[in-house]
């Protein structure tokens, strides 16, 4: 409001001066000239202040918007050329704003330069989050699309100045894409995933050496620079919670199909390139999908670490319980620990643990997990329910190696963390049973110790079932991830192999394994591609 | 039963990283070499 | 009670948003810097035309097996590309050198006649870019403080 007179028309100069000054020489040395046109800026007294020079990129930012919402419906041109004179104009703008962060105080002035990134990003945000609200359906992305993309991109052109605030910049652009989440402003859902999937934000963001992949795939040392993989956690998990109510109707309309198509790509390349993200990270995500996303769901959860060798699930008498890999932890992120609220609750968890009393707990861990709200799929926390079932899976891990022991299916047995998974298999109802299950088959990964212990915590609470609906649902919850298009996690493999294989489940005496011909089949199938 | 995820065109198969030619979420081939930009000598930036 | 359900007016307003912007979807050009020569302009073809590039198309063997034309093609339409740069270093495989001033590449086309630390003298072919066309040059001095 109430800007000063005469500013605009001041902005609208200075901005036709540098667009001519850009297009006379826009790839030589435009820092040549730049001295002279800050100059400029400040006899018309741009710089005065810091309101002025808010307002001034305010202003700015606005008419490059006016001009796409002016130029792109011209039927005369093709939308290249129309495309090709914005863009030209736009990314002289961007240039204005790259060399005005870049030379902002001296050389070392990184906060300087920072402060002044984030005041542009913010005004652009400003600018975008009011323009969707006033055109709402007439809203386009194509100017905030491009000028953070050009600026992005510019601001990690090779230069030792951006170089030295490389750090900051990520952080800025992260925090401003998160601020623009589809749930926020869906009208610019497309261009946001296009935004945090470009492949120099994928690179910079999670890109390591080598030696910290490494690192980062048990929980040893902790690697410093682990700020651009929170970042980009933090971003899919926008993305997810986005197309959520969508997925969970799964007649896609063309719009989602889309956006869930694209999502899968992104996904493709995490598990490809940086599949040590995906390890890590799987947790907070699995939080977000809703149950019945398995492929996407699996498509995080094979990911395992490139330096990892994992064995054939399908090789005869293939001994688990005697890979190395099993002994290890994986690292999870973030702590889900954070998720078991309140914290009476946690500690009268960690209570029982300990003293497997009062046996009452256990009934008091259903009605916590249970939500006051009685909508369908809505009647659980879900994020309570799967800290719930990954903390005593690891409190039960720590336990039997504290005894000098293994998990296997002896050790897991008899003990709190086993009186806590039997008694939530037969007290929850089906729809929260369900979730338990699918909480416990979301940690069969790649092999590790956490996988070890939920394959013989799946495989003892069939076992131990003591109805066939236990044990049907528990085949399910298997089948209907091993069912769906590659790929497929080998924890998942290996358990539901040995579920069919060992004749100690009787897996195929079962009812409901040929309570229909076409099931009957089904399971046929699968064990032959399994066997 | 989910999609056939080899057939997004992505190059799943590659042994390189393929982000680095990853042209988009609505792409279905890979970024051709003309489409990647490069930092090469200032002198081949003629026009 | 995990299936379909009916959306909010919340999720429902954002589906309507959406289905908004699905109509002006980002162009892929909306990523790329401005390409001075051949913009992106999707153009339908048949079926059977090849839809995406050819395997290994982006390796410097398969840019070694293109015609020289192609290469300055290449070289002088796409630049700031790794096209460009790929074609830079074809060419320097087919001793073809650059000449930053005349911002052409050259070829000894025979042993020079002179050669000392500053510059070499002889008989070289050159790619005139604004002729398109291989020229030949006598008796051309290349100072070595223009060569790339």
């Amino acid at each position: 409001f109430d800007d000063p007179p005469g500013l605009l028309e001041k902005t609208e100069y200075l901005l036709k001066e540098w667009l001519t000054i850009y297009s006379a020489a826009p790839n030589r040395d435009p820092g040549k000239t730049f001295s002279a046109y800050i100059h400029q800026m400040n006899v018309q007294g741009i710089l005065k202040s810091d309101d002025i020079i808010t307002r001034f990129f305010r202003l700015s930012t606005q008419m490059m918007v006016e001009l796409c919402y002016r130029q792109i419906p011209d039927q005369t041109q093709s939308p290249s050329t129309v495309r090709a004179k914005l863009f030209h104009t736009i990314d002289a703008y961007v240039k204005l704003i790259v060399l005005l962060v870049k030379h902002s105080g001296d050389a070392n002035a990184i906060t300087t330069k920072t402060n002044l990134l984030n005041k542009v990003l913010g005004i652009v945000v400003g600018v975008l989050l009011q323009d969707h609200d006033v055109q709402a359906t007439d809203f386009h992305q194509l100017p905030y699309h491009r000028i953070l993309i050009t600026l992005f991109l510019d601001l990690n052109a090779p230069d030792p100045v951006l170089e030295s605030i490389n750090y900051p910049i990520l952080a800025a652009f992260c925090h401003t894409f998160h601020l623009l989440r589809p749930r926020k402003v869906p009208g610019f859902a497309y261009a946001w995933l296009e935004l945090i999937s470009h492949r120099i934000f994928i690179g910079r963001l999670l890109g390591l050496t080598p030696q910290q992949k490494r690192q980062r795939a048990y929980d040893q040392t902790p690697v410093t620079d682990v700020q651009g993989w929170n970042f980009y956690a933090q971003l899919l998990i926008d993305l997810f919670k986005y197309l959520a109510p969508f997925l969970r109707n799964a007649e896609l309309a063309k719009p989602v199909q889309l956006l869930y198509k694209g999502t899968l790509r992104v996904l493709l390349i995490l598990l490809h390139d940086f599949p040590e993200f995906l390890c890590e990270f799987h947790y907070g995500f699995c939080d977000v999908i809703p149950p019945n996303c398995i492929q996407m769901r699996n498509l995080i959860l094979s990911a395992f670490p490139r330096n990892m060798r994992l064995p054939d699930p399908f090789t005869p008498n293939l001994k688990v319980d005697v890979l190395q890999e099993i002994s290890l932890s994986p690292k999870i992120s973030p702590d889900f620990q954070c998720y078991i609220q309140p914290s009476s609750f946690k500690k009268d968890l960690d209570l029982y643990l300990k003293t497997r009393a009062p046996v009452t707990f256990l009934s008091e861990i259903r009605t916590t997990m249970q939500q006051s709200c009685c909508e369908p799929g809505m009647r659980y926390n879900l994020s309570l329910l799967n800290a719930i079932v990954l903390y005593v899976g690891t409190q039960a891990i720590q336990h039997i190696r504290s005894k000098g022991l293994v998990p296997n299916t002896s050790t897991i047995a008899h003990s709190a963390h086993m009186d806590i998974f039997q008694n939530l298999s037969v007290d929850l109802d089906t729809e929260g049973r369900y979730l338990f299950l699918n909480a416990i088959a979301n940690q069969l990964r790649f092999p590790n110790s956490h996988t070890h212990y939920f394959s013989c915590t799946l495989l003892y609470l069939f076992a131990e079932a003591n109805s066939e609906a236990i044990q049907e649902q528990i085949t399910r919850v298997l089948l209907e991830r091993l069912i769906v298009n590659r790929p497929h996690p080998w924890g998942l493999l290996i358990t539901f192999i040995e579920l069919i294989k060992n004749p100690a489940y009787k897996f195929w005496h079962h009812e409901f394994v040929h309570c229909a011909p076409e099931i009957e089949k089904l399971f046929e199938s699968v064990a032959r591609s399994c066997m | 039963l989910g999609q056939d995820l080899t057939a997004l065109g992505l190059n799943l198969n590659s042994p390189e990283n393929i982000y680095p030619t990853f042209a988009g979420p609505w792409a279905d081939a890979p970024c051709r070499p003309q489409d990647v930009e490069f930092h090469g000598p200032p002198e081949y930036i003629i026009n | 009670p995990l299936g379909p359900v009916p959306l909010s007016k919340d999720h429902q307003f954002q589906f309507t948003m959406l289905e908004s912007a699905f109509l002006h979807l980002p162009h892929p050009s909306d990523s790329e810097r401005i390409k001075l020569y051949l913009p992106r302009n999707p153009c339908p073809t048949p079926h059977y035309y090849n839809q995406g590039p050819l395997p290994h198309s982006d390796s410097l063997e398969f840019f070694q097996r293109l015609s020289t034309e192609t290469l300055f093609f290449i070289f002088y339409y796409m630049e700031g590309s790794k096209a460009q740069y790929l074609a830079a270093k074809a060419l320097k495989k087919q001793s073809w050198r650059f000449h930053t001033k005349y911002m052409m590449w050259f070829q000894r086309h025979e042993e020079p006649k002179l050669i000392n630390e500053e510059y070499e003298q002889g008989t070289y072919i050159y790619f005139d870019y604004e002729k398109w066309g291989q020229r030949k040059k006598e008796g051309f001095t290349f100072e070595y403080k223009y060569l790339e």
